[in-house]
């Protein structure tokens, strides 16, 4: 999975 | 995603029926204090990134709305409707959950930085920020039906999400697994509250209906 997390939830 | 929406969705209606509720009764009596200031602590740790990160209209929007909302319920517990403001039944021990959700934070976090700490701070401390205003709808007995409509749609908002990340995990490849643990945890606390909910409004609601 995706380790570089984009925080684009709220 | 749809679930995503649908979480966003309940979480502004939480804070609207709360709004309505104290606007329309001109009390904030059943509401805990103590609930709504974590709100300010979580939702401010979490958007520091509104100054550094831009995602999209939507994110920032909605951010500045929580802040604002969460700020605005605090002035309105504290200054406007101070004078019928008397709770002293509202006396849950907050220190143990901000304690607790620093400790989690530091144990568990992306990147060992200032904003990423208070970001992790924020997931346990939204998780477990509830607990306040389900002692005191244990100690008063009865709540206002009202008060029970916000909690339900506040705890459903994060259960929304959990499908939200499922889906995502196979349609990007994203996994957060800190939102993830800390939302499980967080449906857990509401788990109780959505069953009584169920039990007694929406079983109250289908008896009624002419």
């Amino acid at each position: 999975p995706n380790s570089k997390l984009k925080k684009d939830e709220l | 995603n749809l679930f995503r929406i649908a979480g966003d969705i309940s979480h502004l209606v939480s804070i609207l029926i709360l709004l309505q509720t104290i606007e329309k009764g001109k009390t904030t009596s059943g509401i805990s204090l103590k609930t709504q200031i974590l709100y300010v602590v979580v939702f401010v740790t979490r958007y520091l990134d509104l100054l550094t990160t831009y995602v999209s209209l939507y994110n920032s929007l909605m951010k500045i709305f929580f802040i604002a909302s969460s700020v605005y319920v605090v002035w309105l517990m504290t200054s406007k409707y101070n004078k019928k403001f008397k709770e002293d039944q509202d006396v849950f021990p907050v220190k143990y959950l901000v304690g607790g959700s620093f400790v989690m934070s530091l144990l568990f976090h992306y990147k060992f930085t200032f904003s990423e700490i208070l970001w992790s701070f924020s997931l346990w401390l939204e998780a477990v920020c509830i607990l306040p205003q389900l002692f005191l709808l244990q100690k008063t007995g009865e709540a206002k039906a009202i008060t029970t409509h916000y909690i339900f749609a506040l705890g459903l908002y994060r259960a929304l999400y959990i499908p939200n990340w499922f889906y995502r995990y196979y349609s990007e490849n994203r996994l957060d697994l800190l939102s993830v643990s800390a939302g499980l945890l967080q449906t857990t606390i509401y788990s109780d509250f959505f069953y009584v909910y169920y039990q007694k409004v929406l079983k109250n609601w289908g008896f009624n209906l002419p």
